[in-house]
């Protein structure tokens, strides 16, 4: 069986939206510990992965289950969220299906029809980082907004006490420079100087469900992927953005 | 000239 309960409907939309803009589908992996799901975007170039410990549910009940979902159609549902809403997802394993209840006034149930993913979970590899950068998610995500002015792609440099981003146009420039006295830095670490370039489009959509107040930690290296974690409301987020490299 | 890596070149 699996039942879990959440407290709010409308901030776990924001996980589902951020999991929808770069997946089709994703496999939750349920155990009583709680929600657990990997997976790459069709190119490979990012991967998602999402943790949400029982802890972070009002209610939880499970035993192991694969559960293959569809993410257009979960991001349809969740569209319907209003702000007080609790949300269920609860499996019927009879009819193979997600029921998602929108509970408030009364109850509205979803029936989400499940995929067969099973066998299709993805291993997220270990990546040594030197340097981490925990920065205010408004301020990087205004960053990244400024940069997709000037190019579609982005350098991400980080020395021990400062962080900068970097867009660079045929006509027009563009830089964010962060140092550690900032206060949208809550803290730099790292002993070298290291820097990649990643694609933006890709960062602007797994910042997306970012707002002010959430705090964004990034992992960089030379020429590596850039690890992103962050939690929306009890659930983490982990992203891996493959860099774009000179040949 | 730029190019893209993926993941699988990391794994």
């Amino acid at each position: 069986m699996f039942k879990a309960k959440l407290e709010s409907a409308k901030e776990f939309k924001k996980v589902v939206d951020t999991m929808a803009t770069l997946l089709d589908e994703i496999c939750l992996q349920v155990n009583e510990e709680g929600v657990r799901a990997a997976a790459m975007d069709p190119s490979h170039v990012a991967l998602l992965s999402l943790n949400i410990p029982r802890i972070a549910f009002e209610d939880y009940q499970a035993d192991e289950h694969e559960i293959g979902i569809e993410l257009e159609a979960f991001k349809k549902i969740m569209n319907r969220a209003k702000a007080k809403d609790k949300l269920i997802l609860e499996l019927d394993e009879e009819r193979n299906r997600l029921n998602v209840i929108f509970e408030n006034q009364g109850k509205r149930k979803f029936s989400l029809s499940l995929l067969d993913l099973s066998g299709a979970t993805t291993k997220v590899p270990e990546l040594e980082y030197h340097n981490v950068i925990t920065i205010k998610g408004d301020a990087l995500k205004e960053a990244l907004k400024d940069a997709d002015l000037i190019s579609d792609h982005v350098i991400m440099r980080a020395s021990p006490y400062e962080f900068k981003i970097e867009a660079k146009g045929d006509l027009n420039d563009f830089t964010a420079e962060f140092s550690s006295e900032d206060d949208a830095i809550i803290s730099i670490e790292g002993e070298e100087e290291v820097k990649s370039a990643f694609n933006l489009e890709y960062l602007l959509d797994m910042v997306k469900g970012v707002s002010k107040g959430d705090i964004v930690k990034l992992y960089l290296g030379n020429d590596m992927p850039l690890k992103m974690e962050y939690s929306l409301a009890g659930c983490e987020l982990m992203f891996l953005l493959a860099p774009r490299i000179e040949e | 000239q730029e190019k893209q890596l993926t993941l699988d070149n990391f794994f």
